[in-house]
């Protein structure tokens, strides 16, 4: 099973084309394992990207040093996914 | 073990076997309306069911609906069982129902991508991809929302097995998209598809693939508005609309280009919510409430599609 302990998902806004292309090319980064949950649109559009926990200094360090604003959406994702692993065990009972 | 439509929960997530448990006792519970047809295996080979909503006729013409093409959209599988359950229950109460399936049927896949979801449920909550292995990489699955023979290889899909747009090796490669061309195909009366994602609060129309308006866009700018609008008048979830290329970003290979070139002008694709901030996790708290807004949506462009044949 995998496990997302650690990992965090950003809500990333670019305010224009050219930090959305830099948002793109995230994704061509294998190494960092990133995943967009919802995909760079258009400017003023918020994006969600999960980072896995060994490349979330890399990546806040990259959004920081291009001036791309960004909040944590989601602090602990595993957190999350064990609070909703026991909703469903509840409700199964 | 006592079943009934009753005793599900739909207010909860459930894995594949407790829905397709349920779906057995759905028919059960309206055999004059609903039946259940197996449209092909999964890569995995576990069966792809299609509940069919039908008062009679023969070929009648038909909408689709699809829920879970990607396995960690859980909202949408859930909001697929509550649908199913709304169109029975509803069917001789509410007048919009009644006259769309006294004329028309309804098809709705509720798990599109079965073994993603229940990959979903074992291994990997965020799986996206189908499961199937890809020649000389160590990476596993197609985005199936990427694998149709519309645009297909362009860009706006990945060549990158690893990556989750990963289109495949060819367009409708993927077992679980093959089985949905060859349902539209044979019934060759399917005057609407409604493919069903989340999370971004849209409602989009072709086409992804180019961007150029496709001949019906007028009409099915007006139909996406309405629908919104009626959508956003149930809880105030606000939902943006437009095709895909304009909305969100050039996408090649996607379901709702492919039905819409292969002549089903009504082709929708909606992205339900997150309005908080949840995203594939939504808490199953949201289920019902998104389900009940989405079906104002749905009822108008099924009403759209029965009041405008073609």
């Amino acid at each position: 099973e995998q496990l997302f302990v650690g990992d965090q998902v950003l809500r990333i806004t670019a305010s224009n084309e050219e930090q959305i292309a830099l948002l793109r090319a995230l994704d061509e980064q294998t190494e960092l394992q990133v995943d967009f949950w919802r995909h760079p649109g258009s400017p003023g559009h918020p994006a969600d990207l999960r980072v896995p926990f060994p490349s979330l200094q890399a990546v806040k360090t990259l959004l920081e040093s291009k001036g791309i604003s960004y909040s944590i959406m989601i602090e602990d994702l595993q957190k999350l996914l064990d609070e909703e692993k026991k909703a469903m065990a509840k409700s199964r009972r | 073990t006592e079943r009934s439509t009753s005793t599900f929960d739909f207010a909860s997530y459930h894995t594949i076997d407790e829905i397709y448990s349920w779906m057995d006792t759905l028919v059960a519970d309206h055999p004059d309306l609903v039946s259940k047809l197996q449209i092909g295996q999964s890569y995995e080979n576990r069966s792809l069911y299609v509940l069919k909503f039908s008062t009679g006729g023969s070929n009648r013409s038909a909408i689709w609906l699809d829920t879970g093409i990607h396995s960690r959209e859980w909202i949408t599988q859930a909001t697929g069982a509550w649908t199913a359950n709304k169109i029975a229950e509803e069917y001789g109460q509410d007048p919009s129902v009644t006259a769309i399936l006294d004329g028309m049927d309804i098809f709705l896949e509720i798990i599109a991508n079965p073994d993603g979801f229940a990959y979903t449920h074992s291994s990997n909550r965020m799986w996206r991809k189908t499961r199937s292995i890809n020649a000389g990489s160590h990476c596993v699955g197609v985005d199936p929302n990427r694998n149709w023979d519309a645009g297909f290889g362009g860009s706006g899909s990945s060549s990158n097995p690893c990556s989750e747009t990963y289109r495949g090796p060819y367009a409708h490669s993927e077992r679980e998209v093959k089985a949905i061309v060859d349902f539209i195909l044979g019934h060759g009366n399917v005057k609407s598809v409604i493919s069903i994602h989340s999370y971004s609060q849209m409602l989009l129309y072709p086409y992804g693939y180019k961007t150029a308006p496709a001949p019906d866009h007028q009409e099915l700018n007006e139909v996406a508005k309405k629908a919104v609008s009626d959508l956003a008048a149930v809880y105030g979830t606000k939902y943006t609309y437009g095709s895909i290329v304009d909305t969100i970003y050039l996408a090649d290979g996607t379901t709702i280009d492919w039905t819409y070139d292969n002549g089903v002008k009504y082709s929708f694709t909606f992205e339900l919510r997150d309005t908080g901030c949840y995203g594939f996790i939504l808490p199953s708290t949201q289920i019902i409430p998104t389900a009940t807004e989405t079906w104002a949506a749905l009822l108008d462009i099924m009403v759209h599609v029965l009041e405008h044949p073609y």
